[in-house]
């Protein structure tokens, strides 16, 4: 199962990091009308759940995260948004049925590593790029 | 999605939602789709496995360091070319930057090792010779090191000066001597006892336009007034040291271009 998100105390110095940056603090971050803004989730992909644990050395399994959620006007600042999916967000509230709302989607990755053993019992560490999303945003 | 005790991809599961069960072959299909993410053709088998063989030999040790090494960059996000490895007790780090910039490392353990030793006649040697058949597709080198540890060795030679140098075994002829090329060499005492790095990137640019897949190395050893010694008289250890101190070498790649992910 997921982990529990960690909840982390916001910095001291007023400016505040980033929400969709940190797991969990602002997890249950709604809309006026309830409905959930778009932002990043836990989804943890396990290696030791593909029964791969006997040729992959580390990690167990890594956290990959996904994105989710609504990208309704006004969209907030907290939804990472580009100039065009506030336009677009514009234009859906006019003619809803001709234009979608902008989705909601990574706007940074990053990468994460595997040690395991080859079929020849080298060790190879391959990093992969773009593995891990590290913030979303309407788009 | 997945199957058995967890389900392989994981997320927060809210109530109510309904987890769908994957039949065998969808389950393959996913194994078979995150192989391919990762770059893998297939679920490699190695002979024994990883959990059973706890990371004795000394390049799974090194390259465990390596990974907590490079993982721990990853979190921090601030890939800065610093000195990577820091309190690696064992062995001393690659430079940061070939670390942190590389984007496949492989060590290289499967290799067959001889000996020219004092039963035959001089100059003695020490020859590794590497299955390089695990080179990536579509990576460049961007730096290789042979690594080999010297124990103490003979007490009478203790004070002398050595010089090691290693070679590539370019070209071998049935009636002569082999064709070598001069990689690195390094000068040390006699007692000095830990890992020596050689830098072997020199041969990597005969692997990759030859496409020749055994690599061979060769170790001399001298003093300063120029006699052969054996190797393994002055300490250095080769497959039959203890595991956690077998020699090994480790190669580092960076992606030429971004992979293309073959059509399916």
């Amino acid at each position: 199962a997921a982990k529990a998100p960690r909840r982390r105390q916001p910095k001291k110095s007023n400016d505040l990091p980033h929400p969709n940056k940190l797991p969990g603090i602002f997890d249950d971050v709604h809309a006026a009308d309830g409905r959930q803004v778009c932002r990043r989730h836990e989804l943890y992909v396990s290696f030791q759940d593909l029964g791969w644990l006997d040729w992959v050395i580390a990690p167990q399994g890594y956290s990959a995260y996904y994105c989710e959620g609504e990208c309704a006007f006004p969209l907030d600042s907290c939804m990472n948004a580009t100039n065009h999916a506030i336009l677009q967000s514009l234009v859906h509230l006019m003619k809803p049925e001709a234009v979608p709302k902008a989705c909601c989607a990574p706007t940074k990755l990053s990468a994460t590593s595997v040690l395991y053993y080859d079929s020849n019992n080298n060790v190879i560490l391959k990093k992969h790029r773009n593995m891990v999303v590290k913030s979303c945003g309407c788009h | 999605w997945g199957s058995g005790s967890g389900s392989v991809l994981r997320r927060r599961l809210h109530a109510g939602f309904a987890q769908r069960r994957l039949s065998g072959g969808e389950r393959r299909d996913v194994q078979r789709e995150i192989l391919a993410v990762l770059g893998l053709p297939g679920r490699p088998r190695p002979r024994s496995s990883a959990a059973s063989r706890a990371p004795a030999a000394a390049a799974p040790l090194f390259m465990l360091d390596l990974y907590h090494a490079v993982a721990g960059e990853e979190e921090e996000e601030e890939a800065v070319s610093r000195p990577v490895l820091t309190g690696l007790s064992t062995q001393s780090p690659p430079p940061g930057s070939v670390v942190s910039r590389a984007d496949t490392v492989v060590s290289l353990v499967n290799m067959v090792e001889q000996d020219r030793d004092t039963s035959s006649p001089k100059p003695y040697w020490k020859e590794f010779r590497f299955d390089l058949a695990q080179v990536p597709a579509g990576e460049s080198v961007t730096a290789a090191e042979f690594r080999i540890y010297k124990a103490r060795g003979i007490a009478r030679h203790s004070n002398c000066t050595l010089h090691i140098s290693i070679y590539e075994i370019a070209a071998e002829h049935a009636n002569r001597e082999s064709d070598l090329f001069l990689l690195d060499t390094q000068q040390l005492r006699a007692g000095t006892e830990g890992w020596l790095v050689f830098d072997v990137t020199a041969a990597s640019s005969h692997w990759l336009v030859e496409r020749r897949y055994n690599l061979g190395l060769r170790l001399y050893v001298e003093t300063d007034s120029g006699l052969s010694m054996e190797p393994g008289s002055v300490g250095l250890l080769g497959r039959r040291g203890p595991r956690s101190k077998q020699p090994f070498m480790v190669t580092f790649f960076r992606a030429s271009s971004s992979p293309v992910r073959a059509t399916r």
